[in-house]
């Protein structure tokens, strides 16, 4: 049940799974799962939307806008006139793109547990989830986790198959559709970079892109969990030039990283990701801003090169109660002008 | 044991190339081992002073040992055993937890 449920050890697929459908049945008015497709191997790709609900379920927008609709002619007769509640902004975080990245998922469930167990006392959380929606992926790559944990554990691709080649998968962070295939990715098949063949071959890919596509209004930010160098990037990573929105971004990214160093004293660089860390074209944080999302995270975790991809569970804790206050205050920040 | 222990003895070496001569030798000795690349992703994306995280199987551990010893090439090794490693990260101590 979710009070047995321990977040400080890694769990397979199948338990992340079923912990979804848990936190969907006993916080209704906080969490709502839904699937955005099927991925390469057919499995589910769930996403739990976090934030206080007011009739956001699609029953209720439905009755909700008929019911509008009929206010509205009541009240503009009378010019009683009452504005309706403007949609909640939204802020996606996929965790787990990359299988053997598996701080990330952990990550994701920690964050939902953190929204969901202090809304009712921190009033920053609850002001966020009252004015935003999180939509929450907690193993975006599921075929290749669960390959990560049954036979390779330092799998990093897809599962895809290539007629022509033996080797399996596309590293996802190199098949979004902007400036696809080249600096920092590779087309060859047998390659941790590989492209793909095309842009958004992966279903996993094309499901994302398909619902930030559809919800582009309402996202505000995108955040992708990576690991590990410990570092918060930004767009461009295909090019050495600035985003437009930079002095925003910039200091989103420097209250982010100043946040988490609160929580345990861990230092975080940030900045742009092709000159923080390296060119890299196709990946997703490109993508989202390209699509009009003008904050565009990449957190790579804990650590800088002492596990590695071996993160003890010892460290999940720490780990991600300072990311949580980094995500906070990113978030946090899409309530502000800039 | 886990993964069948496929992982026993194999290591992860943190190389650090120190300028663009030593960058060209690395790539040239990784290019010709089948190594797992942590950080960066890819030989294309090794430059001079940033770290390499690679992960090497058992097999040829001794022979990168030499190739970067012959040639001075800063390193050290930041896993000396993967697959006990792994037992570590989620071996015994957690599923009994879990359980």
């Amino acid at each position: 049940s979710e009070s047995e449920y321990d977040y400080e050890v890694y769990h397979p697929l199948q338990e992340i799974q079923s912990w979804m459908f848990e936190m969907n049945r006993t916080h209704p008015y906080l969490v709502h799962m839904f699937s955005i497709g099927k991925s390469y191997e057919g499995r589910p790709l769930y996403v739990l939307q976090v934030g206080q609900m007011g009739g956001e379920t699609v029953e209720n927008v439905t009755r909700l806008f008929v019911f509008r609709i009929i206010l509205k002619t009541v009240f503009a007769s009378c010019q009683l006139g009452k504005r309706s509640r403007p949609q909640k902004k939204a802020v996606w975080i996929d965790c787990g793109v990359h299988a053997r990245e598996w701080i990330g998922p952990a990550f994701c469930q920690w964050f939902v547990k953190e929204a969901i167990n202090s809304y009712k006392y921190d009033s920053v959380m609850r002001r966020l989830l009252n004015q935003l929606n999180f939509y929450i992926m907690p193993v975006f790559n599921v075929d290749g986790y669960h390959f990560s944990w049954t036979t390779d554990r330092f799998w990093r691709k897809t599962r895809s198959k290539n007629h022509k080649f033996h080797c399996r998968g596309v590293d996802a962070n190199r098949n979004w559709k902007v400036k696809w295939c080249e600096e920092g990715a590779s087309y060859h098949p047998c390659d941790d970079t590989y492209c793909g063949p095309f842009p958004e071959s992966e279903p996993e890919v094309k499901a994302v892109a398909k619902f930030l596509r559809k919800h582009k209004k309402r996202v505000k930010a995108y955040i992708s969990i990576h690991a590990y160098a410990q570092m918060l990037l930004y767009p461009y990573s295909y090019k050495y030039a600035a985003i437009p929105n930079f002095d925003c971004v910039e200091s989103a990214a420097h209250n982010a990283v100043t946040a988490l160093y609160s929580a345990y004293g861990v230092k975080y660089r940030y900045g742009p990701a092709s000159t923080t860390l390296y060119v890299s074209s196709g990946s997703s944080i490109d993508w989202a801003y390209r699509n009009g999302i003008r904050y565009a995270f990449a957190f790579e975790l804990r650590d800088t090169g002492y596990y590695g991809f071996l993160l003890p569970e010892t460290l999940i804790n720490p780990t991600c109660t300072e990311t949580t206050r980094a995500v906070k205050a990113i978030a946090s920040g899409l309530l502000k002008k800039c | 044991s886990l993964y069948n222990n496929r992982y026993a003895g194999d290591q992860v070496f943190r190389i650090t190339p120190g300028n663009d001569e030593e960058v060209q030798v690395l790539k040239k000795v990784l290019s010709h081992m089948k190594v797992d690349f942590w950080q960066p992703n890819s030989v294309s994306m090794i430059h001079p002073n940033n770290t390499v995280d690679v992960h090497v199987k058992h097999s040829l551990t001794q022979s990168l040992h030499a190739h970067l010893k012959q040639r001075h090439i800063d390193y050290r090794v930041f896993i000396s055993n993967l697959q006990k490693e792994i037992e570590k990260q989620t071996g015994h101590r957690s599923t009994r937890k879990r359980r």
